[in-house]
This record gives structure tokens, C-alpha cells and sequence, in this order.
């Protein structure tokens, strides 16, 4: 663990008053390690190690923190800061029914499964009356794989005609609600890359056409150094407002969360932590800190 | 890397950040690098134009052995069977499709089995790659038994007397040790049918995948000893660079890339073509 190993570092570290700048270096250099390990971007990493460095200057070694200690709390709460401890991650439910929540990301982060999380948690958890809609028309089986989540659930979800394109489903699925007093409208886009022009572009109108109050990228927990270009080629294309972070129950110690949250500055509000429906946590900055550190 | 430049530490570090964002990890770049030096030195290298074909070598050198397609000649004259493994999302429906049409246009007869039978829509998602393939869908019921599909898959290939039969599992974290008991099960049934099936137990990567993906493949190896990995998702951003330290570590044939969502997105593994794309 990153604690044995600054133990080591400090080893002959006995009973100083103050943290020295070469003792910090070579703490932090452990700490560098921990980071790439966890996945954690590399420039992402050079400006934390930087941070910290400042944060960690002259502090004092004091009787009921060894200076490990000193240094893990440091960067534990620098961690924390960056992984949005104390801000605001709550949905932005506020607004005009209904109210729109688009779903992007990579193929295979865990959109389609999410957006049902998402609407039971809602139904659940803030009594709203969700709609799932399924706007993937090229994933072979998508429409049926999200209309099964809305079956098991009990949650209503859109048909879109065959052929149907998502521009076209966005302006169907505007009348539908009104009708049908649905307050939220969970919208379940198609994997893409965020090199793909064509695709980003179809993002796009789908944005322009829909205004949606949200719009989450859905990111794998595992994912590693390219976090960065996907979060900033997202963001670029149509403004992420929020995170979600799925398969966290896996053993991957996450540190794409870091770097999606550096290159985007939005919070990550959610986490799946399951292939089941129930499997949703509101995401803790802290307990990810931890997590990253290792 | 403008020709005359000494090799300072500044050329390094940009070399660490290069192999580092390419997800080759801490812990290999920091070997290949002292590699790279030793090399140097012995050699007498001062140009740091010098640096860059010694190190795309050295990463060629080191997946290069495990270079090896997916050939189908080991069944003898029952069908060749491919199981197919790894972690949620990561293509292995989709590379299935991909594989099952490669062999129809080859003009093989090829079964394909649903045996995820968990993820909602998984056996209607195969289905309709299946039949873009030309190949035979095998299925039972959602919420079925997987191994016994894969048995039924398998039989169905000995009956009709067809050359490659595709195993589709769920995606399960390799963390979960019941859904990695119910993989080796699915292998022991299969294998009880047909001695020495499945002939090929074929781990998806993402290419997108961080250092867990090391984990993940030294898992299921330890689990049903995985005999080729499939790389999916290269046409992204992401350049795949864990399979340097898989390889190192696990020496396990590197067998295809895939390349896109189309099915034709897939490629043989070469060790050039992946350096390349590596340091591009
Ligand atoms: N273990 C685990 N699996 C998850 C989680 N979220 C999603 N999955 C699984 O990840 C796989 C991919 O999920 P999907 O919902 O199909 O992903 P997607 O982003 O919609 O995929 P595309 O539409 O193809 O881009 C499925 O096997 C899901 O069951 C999670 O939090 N934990
Ligand atoms: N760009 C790109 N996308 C791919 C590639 N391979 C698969 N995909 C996409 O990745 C997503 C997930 O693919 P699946 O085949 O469903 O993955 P899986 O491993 O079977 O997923 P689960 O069964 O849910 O665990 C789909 O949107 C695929 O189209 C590839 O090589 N490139
Ligand atoms: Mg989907
Ligand atoms: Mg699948």
C-alpha cells in the first residue's frame, strides 16, 4: 500500500520538526507511482504532484502523525478537494416539465444498463414519473435491451419506428411526454468515439434539437490513460454537466475519475457498482480518494 | 526529435510520458527505459535520433513471439470450438460476429452459441450478428443455463458436422468468483462432450482499459488458462500499450484487433502494425 511504502521512504526519517523539501520530493515520487498506477492521467498527475508539493511545504512533522502520515493526509485531501469534496452533485431537477437527461460515452461504458439505474433511482428515490428513451438505432438489439430494463422495472420506454433516426425520436418523444405526464426523459444514445465526426456531429443536433438539463457521460472505471481525450472530446462537442462512473465494483482503482474530472471541472454525481438495476451509489469523493491511493 | 540532439534527460522524460500515455504502465516503461540505456551505453549512442527505432525494437521484440492468428487446424475432425471470455463491454459479442463472418466468407460452416444468457437483449443482440454472418444460432431461453447452451452449441456443430462453433459468455468482473465458477464450468461441460474443447479460450480486451486490464487477464488465465487475447477497440484514441506488460508477464498468444463496429472491423495481431500505431 502507498502507507508501507512512504513508511519506507521516511524510514530514517526520526522525530525532525519539519518536512524537508527532499524528504517531500521523495515522498511524492511514491505518490507519482500510486497515481499512474491507478490510472490516473500522466500531465493530471504532474499537476497534482505539483499542488501537492506546495501544499506540503513546511509542514510540520508533529507527534500524532508520522510524517507518511502528514503526507497521505496531504494528498488524501488534496484528493478529495479535486474529486469535487463539498460541492453540489445532486441531478439538476429544476425546470420546465419534462425535464431531459441525455446519456453519452464510449461503446460499452455502461450507458444503456445506467439509464435504467437512473430511472428507477428517480422514480425511487425523487418520486418523478421517468420515460426511458432508447436513441440507439445501430447497436444491434439496443431498443430491445432497454425496453427489457424498462419491463423489469415497470418503467414506461419509447418505441421508436423502425428506421427512425434520433433527431426524429427526440421531437416524437417531446409530444408523448406531454400527453402522457412524464416529468423526466432519460435518453439512451449510441456508444461513439470522440474522434468520430459524423457521430459527435449527430451528438450535437441531438443536444440542439432536445436542450436537455443534463447531459452525463457515462465513463468505465477501468478505463485508462485516453480518459482525458474522451472527456475532452466530449465536453468539446456538446458541455458534459455531469459524471457517472460505472463498474466501480470491479477491482480497478479508478484514477480516470481524476482526469475526467480535471479536463471536464464537472461533478461526478453517480457510480454503478453492479450489472443490476439496484446497483447505484451517489457518488463519494472520499471514499474514491481512497480508492485511487491504493 | 531533431537529429544532432544528445540524449539528455529531458528525452527520457518525453519518452516515459510517450509509453505512460500509451498505457504501457509505470512499472514497464521504467524497464523498458533502463533497457534502452544499457543499450545506449553499450552501443555508443549519442544522437537522440538514434533512441526512437531502438526503443519501437525493443516493444516490437517483446510482442513479436506472441504474434499468432487464429488458426483452426488443432480440432482433428470434430468442430473447432472458441470460448469467448472477459469483463463487461468489452466487444466479445460483437468480435464474435466479426469471427463467425470471417470464417463463413472462408466458406466454413460455423454454429454460434448464446450462452450469455443473463444480459437483457444478449442472445437477440448475437442473434442478428449471427445471421449477418451466415452462421447457426444456437440459443435457449433467457435465464437458461449457460453451460447448457454451450453443450448444445457444441453438439449441434458435431451433428451437422461443421467446422467452428463461437461460445458467447456474459460479461462478468473477474473479481466475482461465482460468475468465474460458472466459466469453468461451462469449460469442464463443453470439454466433457468433446475431448480437448474448447480448442480456444479467447480473452476481449478494451483497448481502452487502464492497468486493470493486467489483472483481468492474469485472472482468467489463472481461472481457465486463456490460449489468445482479442484487442478490441483500437480505432479509438487509446493505444492498447497493457499488452506489453501482458505479454511479459503471461507470454499469452496475441491473436486479433478489433477495429470498428462494422464486421469487418477485425484484424490479425502484428507486432509492427501495433508499434507503429503505438508511437504515432
Ligand atoms: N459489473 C458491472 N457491470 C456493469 C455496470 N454498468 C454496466 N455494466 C455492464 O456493462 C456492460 C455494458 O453495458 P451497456 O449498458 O450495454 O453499455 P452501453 O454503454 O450502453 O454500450 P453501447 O450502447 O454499446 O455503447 C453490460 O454487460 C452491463 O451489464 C456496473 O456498474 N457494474
Ligand atoms: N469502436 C469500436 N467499438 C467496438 C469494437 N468492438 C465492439 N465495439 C462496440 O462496443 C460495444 C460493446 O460491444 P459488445 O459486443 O456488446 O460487448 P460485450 O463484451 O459482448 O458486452 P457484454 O456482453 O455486455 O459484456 C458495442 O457498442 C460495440 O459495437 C471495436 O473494435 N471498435
Ligand atoms: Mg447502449
Ligand atoms: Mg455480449
Amino acid at each position: 500500500t502507498l502507507t508501507e511504502r512512504l513508511d519506507q521512504v521516511f524510514k530514517k526519517l526520526k522525530g525532525r520538526g519539519k518536512l524537508t523539501e527532499k524528504d517531500i520530493k521523495d515522498a511524492l515520487r511514491e505518490v507519482r507511482l500510486a497515481l499512474l498506477e491507478a490510472d490516473v492521467n500522466y500531465t493530471v498527475v504532474k499537476d497534482f504532484i505539483a499542488r501537492a508539493e506546495e501544499k506540503a511545504a513546511g509542514q510540520e512533522v508533529t507527534k500524532s502523525l508520522t510524517p507518511a502520515q502528514l503526507v497521505i493526509k496531504i494528498v488524501h485531501q488534496e484528493l478529495i478537494t479535486l474529486m469535487g469534496g463539498g460541492e453540489n452533485n445532486s441531478l439538476k431537477l429544476s425546470g420546465p416539465s419534462p425535464i431531459p437527461i441525455m446519456l453519452v460515452g464510449l461503446q460499452g461504458s455502461g450507458k444503456t444498463t445506467t439509464a435504467g439505474k437512473l430511472a428507477g433511482y428517480l422514480r425511487d428515490n425523487k418520486k418523478r414519473r421517468p420515460y426511458l428513451v432508447p436513441a440507439d438505432p445501430y447497436r444491434p438489439a439496443a431498443i430491445e435491451q432497454l425496453k427489457k430494463l424498462g419491463e423489469s422495472l415497470g418503467i414506461d420506454c419509447y418505441t421508436p419506428a423502425s428506421g427512425e433516426d434520433p433527431l426524429q425520436t427526440v421531437a416524437k418523444v417531446r409530444e408523448q411526454a406531454r400527453e402522457k405526464d412524464f416529468d423526466t426523459l432519460i435518453f439512451d444514445t449510441a456508444g461513439r468515439l470522440h474522434i468520430d465526426e459524423e457521430l459527435m456531429e449527430e451528438l450535437r443536433a441531438i443536444k440542439e434539437l432536445m436542450n436537455p438539463q443534463e447531459i452525463l457521460l457515462v465513463a468505465d472505471a477501468m478505463t485508462g490513460q485516453d480518459a482525458v481525450n474522451v472527456a475532452k472530446g466530449f465536453n468539446d462537442a456538446v458541455g458534459i454537466t455531469g459524471i457517472i462512473l460505472t463498474k466501480l465494483d470491479g477491482d480497478a482503482r479508478g484514477g480516470a475519475a481524476l482526469s475526467i474530472k480535471a479536463v471536464t471541472q464537472r461533478p461526478i454525481k453517480f457510480v454503478g457498482i453492479g450489472e443490476k438495476l439496484d446497483a447505484w451509489e451517489v457518488f463519494h469523493p472520499d471514499r474514491m480518494a481512497s480508492r485511487i491511493l491504493g | 526529435l531533431r537529429p544532432g540532439r544528445g540524449m539528455d534527460e529531458a528525452l527520457y522524460q518525453e519518452l516515459e510520458e510517450v509509453l505512460i500515455v500509451a498505457d504501457v504502465g509505470a512499472e514497464a516503461t521504467r524497464r523498458l527505459l533502463e533497457g534502452i540505456r544499457r543499450e545506449t551505453k553499450k552501443q555508443g549512442m549519442t544522437d537522440a535520433h538514434d533512441i526512437l527505432p531502438l526503443l519501437r525494437r525493443e516493444v516490437s521484440e517483446i510482442l513479436r513471439p506472441y504474434e499468432a492468428p487464429l488458426s483452426i487446424k488443432g480440432a482433428g475432425d470434430g468442430p473447432f470450438v472458441v470460448m469467448v471470455i472477459g469483463v463487461n463491454g468489452v466487444g466479445k459479442t460483437t468480435t464474435i460476429g466479426k469471427l463467425a463472418y470471417r470464417f463463413t466468407s472462408q466458406g466454413k460452416k460455423v454454429v454460434v452459441g448464446a450462452a450469455d444468457t443473463f444480459r437483457a437483449a444478449a442472445i437477440e443482440q448475437l442473434e442478428i450478428w449471427s445471421d449477418r454472418a451466415g452462421a447457426h444460432f444456437v440459443k435457449h431461453g433467457s435465464g437458461a443455463d449457460p453451460s447448457a447452451v454451450a453443450f448444445d452449441a457444441v453438439k449441434a456443430a458435431q451433428a451437422k458436422q461443421y467446422d467452428l462453433v463461437f461460445i458467447d459468455t456474459a460479461g462478468r468482473l473477474h473479481t466475482k468468483e461465482n460468475l468465474m465458477e460458472e466459466l469453468k464450468r461451462i469449460k469442464r461441460i463443453v470439454g466433457r462432450e468433446l475431448p480437448h474443447a474448447p480448442h480456444e479460450i479467447l480473452l476481449v480486451l478494451d483497448a481502452t482499459t487502464g492497468q486493470n486490464a493486467i489483472v483481468q487477464a492474469r485472472t482468467f488465465h489463472q481461472a481457465l488458462g486463456v490460449t489468445g487475447i482479442a484487442l478490441a477497440k483500437l480505432d479509438g484514441t487509446a493505444k492498447g500499450g497493457i499488452i506489453v506488460a501482458i505479454a511479459q508477464e503471461l507470454g499469452i498468444p496475441l491473436r486479433l484487433v478489433g477495429v470498428g463496429e462494422g464486421i469487418e472491423d477485425l484484424q490479425d495481431f502484428f507486432a509492427e502494425v501495433f508499434v507503429d500505431a503505438l508511437f504515432s
